[in-house]
C-alpha cells in the first residue's frame, strides 16, 4: 500500500470520525443529509459483501467493518437518537434519492466486469458512491451557517477523494497491469462533483466576509 | 473477467 492510498483511507476514516464527535459532542446533526448518510450505508453494504467470501488483510476488514458500523450509527443518531434526531434539517434536506440510486441500478447492469449478482452490487457502489454526497451538497449550500465541523467533515472526504486520484496515479505507474476504469471514471465525476462544489463555497465565503466588513 | 480486477481498495 502506498502513502496515497494509505492517507485517503485515513482522511476518509477521519471524515467519519469528525462527524459522529460533531453529533455526539453537540447533541446536533444540524447541517447533515440523512439521505446522503443512507447512501453511503447502501454503498458500504452492497461494497462490502466481499467481507464473507474474500480476505485481503486484516487492515482491509477492520476499515470495511468500521465504514459499514460507523454509517449505521450515524443514522440511528439522525433517526433516533431523542435529543439529535430533532435537529434534523428535515424540511431542507429533500433531494429526491431515487434519482441517484435508479440510474446508478440500470448503469451497474449495463456496464460492469462481469454479469453476476456480487459483480453487479459492486459496480452499483461505485457508481453510486460518486454521486452519494450530492443531498449533502445542495443541503449544506441551502443551510449555510452550519458548524464548522459539518464543512471540515464535508472538506475531509473531499481530501480522501482527492488523495484517492494520486493512489491511482501512483500505481499505474508502478504496478505493471494495474487498471480499473470503472472506478477510475466514477472516481474522477466524484472529485469533479467536489471541485464544482469547493468553487460555490470559496465565492460565497468571500462573498459574505465582503458584506460583514465595518462600513 | 473480474477476478484480474484489483479490489483491494476500499
Amino acid at each position: 500500500m502506498n502513502i496515497f492510498r494509505f492517507a485517503g483511507d485515513m482522511t476518509h476514516l477521519c471524515s467519519i470520525v469528525v462527524l459522529l464527535l460533531k453529533i455526539e459532542a453537540t447533541k446536533s446533526c444540524a447541517g447533515v443529509s440523512l439521505r446522503t448518510q443512507e447512501l453511503y450505508a447502501v454503498v458500504f453494504v452492497s461494497r462490502y459483501l466481499d467481507l464473507f467470501f474474500t480476505f485481503i488483510s486484516v487492515y482491509n476488514t477492520v476499515m470495511k467493518v468500521f465504514f459499514i458500523t460507523s454509517s449505521f450509527c450515524i443514522i440511528w443518531y439522525m433517526r433516533h437518537h431523542r435529543i439529535v434526531s430533532q435537529t434534523y434539517d428535515r424540511e431542507q434536506d429533500t433531494f429526491r434519492v431515487a434519482f441517484l440510486v435508479v440510474p446508478c441500478i440500470f448503469l451497474a447492469l449495463l456496464v460492469n466486469h462481469e454479469f453476476s449478482m456480487v459483480e453487479v452490487l459492486w459496480t452499483f457502489s461505485i457508481y453510486l458512491e460518486s454521486v452519494a454526497i450530492l443531498p449533502q451538497l445542495i443541503l449544506l449550500q441551502r443551510t449555510f451557517n452550519v458548524d464548522t465541523l459539518t464543512s471540515n467533515y464535508v472538506f475531509l472526504l473531499g481530501a480522501y477523494r482527492a488523495l484517492y486520484i494520486l493512489n491511482w496515479l501512483y500505481r499505474y505507474f508502478t504496478e505493471p497491469g494495474y487498471s480499473q476504469w470503472i472506478v477510475w471514471s466514477s472516481g474522477t465525476l466524484q472529485t469533479a462533483i467536489y471541485c464544482d462544489f469547493f468553487y460555490y463555497y470559496v465565492v460565497s465565503w468571500r462573498k459574505n466576509e465582503r458584506l460583514s466588513l465595518p462600513s | 473477467a473480474a477476478d484480474e480486477l484489483v479490489k483491494d481498495e476500499l
